[in-house]
């Protein structure tokens, strides 16, 4: 590694001017926030976005030519981004690029990004090219994280990360801010494993499957990159109980142990978390129902049925599950109703498929690492995306407009 | 195989551009010949490639690949 300079502070601000238009703004977003954590989690710096006036750090995307920027760009290839070392802070991406996450076409903006980051935090090119701050990009990798090298060029900058950050610097706090809440994210899970806390049928069709802090999402043609769960959802834990979009009202609902989190897309509803008070704690799964158009919650062997819209009568719940959902197991992982029209059970490594009766079908349980997670056979690592599934994509739709009801 | 004066052309203005070969600030503006073969060395050395000192095929193709704009720090006057 090489070392250009370096923040005189370890507490440092950031804001989002603008970034690459081929990307959803969110999902540019959820890029930019993973890359400034891969370099947060391996030295003691933390990086707090601020929406409007100046930052340490500001990202933004222009084309070939820039008033603001006196290093044009080149077009499509060639050169994608480019940064000014500490202390100046501005990180550019190539608006012509197509930019891409979670596909091996285009060019992935987390990792650019967080090279960039890497310059702006005072790392040069590193001579080995599997490195992040290699100077050519070496192409997307699902399962990406830092190189040794990287690692070591950061934290010769500003040491290693411990349990406590110190408040030594002074901060600019009069600014309306997010915080990036600096975590430890935990060890990534492998999809490959087959166990899950949480799946998702989510907005748009997207299917999202949780584990510990991360979460992923799930195509016919492969697995997304995984993300830690408050990069997409700011103030989530992670280690779910369970988690249910409803496309009735477009809100979704996490749990954990006593307390549920609503969220539309990835913005928190306000007043939330709120308390579970109505059903128990710790619950196991939950799932939406189409055909009733209520949410499922499940703990043991027992579900409350919910109607997110009315007061529901939760006196005669829990009901035994098998009552309702037939040959499914008791202390479910997750579940969920899929674009398929079924309703999927989950539990340890394996999935039970349900028909429009609610009984689990001929055939089941199933692998769930294989038929889900693309992973050629149970415990191997996941493909990319080219093997035969039973993961089809089409989108669901929603209706009803939302009136609030709560469940606490 | 013979390089063309467009590609040769192309892999100074890469080199130039990327830190690998200085312009100097006297003299002629073309480049000797052994400057251009040392920067093509330490290019190829920091590319992991074969090193040669010669323009071949999987330099001009390392040289296409997409990268970073900011420079290389492999070369030896640079980093004095």
């Amino acid at each position: 590694y090489l070392l250009l300079g370096r923040w005189r502070k370890k507490h440092l601000t950031f804001r989002i001017v603008n970034l690459p238009s081929t990307l959803p703004s969110y999902t540019a977003r959820a890029a930019v926030l993973q890359a400034f954590q891969y370099w947060s989690s391996v030295a003691p710096l933390t990086f707090r976005e601020v929406k409007a006036g100046w930052a340490d750090i500001r990202l933004s995307s222009h084309g070939r030519h820039s008033p603001h920027c006196s290093s044009s760009f080149d077009g499509p290839g060639r050169v994608l981004a480019h940064a000014d070392i500490p202390e100046l802070g501005s990180v550019h991406f190539d608006e012509e690029e197509l930019w891409t996450e979670g596909t091996y076409r285009g060019v992935n903006l987390r990792i650019i990004a967080a090279h960039e980051l890497g310059h702006a935090l005072g790392l040069g090119h590193s001579r080995y090219t599997q490195a992040l701050m290699a100077p050519v990009y070496a192409g997307y990798r699902p399962y990406f994280k830092l190189h040794p090298d990287d690692v070591a060029g950061i934290q010769a900058l500003y040491g290693k990360k411990s349990p406590e950050i110190g408040e030594e610097e002074e901060e600019d706090t009069t600014l309306p801010t997010t915080t990036l809440v600096p975590t430890e994210p935990g060890p990534m899970p492998d999809p490959c494993s087959g166990d899950l806390d949480a799946v998702m049928l989510g907005p748009r069709g997207k299917t999202y499957a949780f584990k510990g802090n991360y979460v992923w999402t799930v195509t016919a043609s492969g697995l997304g990159p995984l993300f830690q769960v408050s990069a997409l959802w700011e103030g989530l834990p992670g280690n779910l109980d369970a988690a249910v979009y409803s496309p009735r009202t477009q809100w979704i609902h996490f749990f954990k142990g006593d307390k549920v989190w609503r969220y539309t897309n990835f913005k928190m509803s306000p007043g939330f978390p709120k308390k579970l008070n109505r059903v128990g704690p710790n619950l196991d799964a939950a799932l939406y129902w189409p055909i009733n158009k209520k949410v499922f919650l499940f703990k043991g062997s027992g579900y409350w049925q919910w109607d997110e819209l009315a007061t529901t009568d939760f006196s005669h719940y829990p009901k035994p599950t098998k009552g309702l959902f037939t040959g499914v197991p008791d202390q479910p992982s997750a579940a969920m109703s899929w674009l398929d029209g079924r309703v999927y059970f989950f539990k340890g490594k394996q999935y039970w498929r349900l028909n429009q009766q609610l009984q689990a079908e001929k055939g089941f349980p199933r692998d769930t690492a294989h038929n889900w997670m693309h992973c050629r056979s149970p415990n191997t690592t996941a493909s990319d995306g080219d093997t035969d599934s039973s993961v089809t994509g089409t989108t669901l739709n929603s209706d009803g407009s939302p009136r609030d009801t709560i469940l606490d | 195989r013979v390089v063309g004066p467009g590609e040769k052309e192309a892999a100074v203005d890469y080199l130039l551009q990327y830190g690998y070969l200085q312009r100097p600030l006297e003299g002629p503006d073309n480049f000797r010949p052994e400057d251009v073969t040392e920067a093509l060395r330490a290019f190829q050395e920091a590319s992991e490639l074969p090193v040669s000192g010669r323009l071949d095929d999987a330099t001009s193709a390392r040289m296409r690949q997409p990268r970073c704009g900011l420079e290389d720090p492999f070369n030896e006057k640079t980093l004095k």
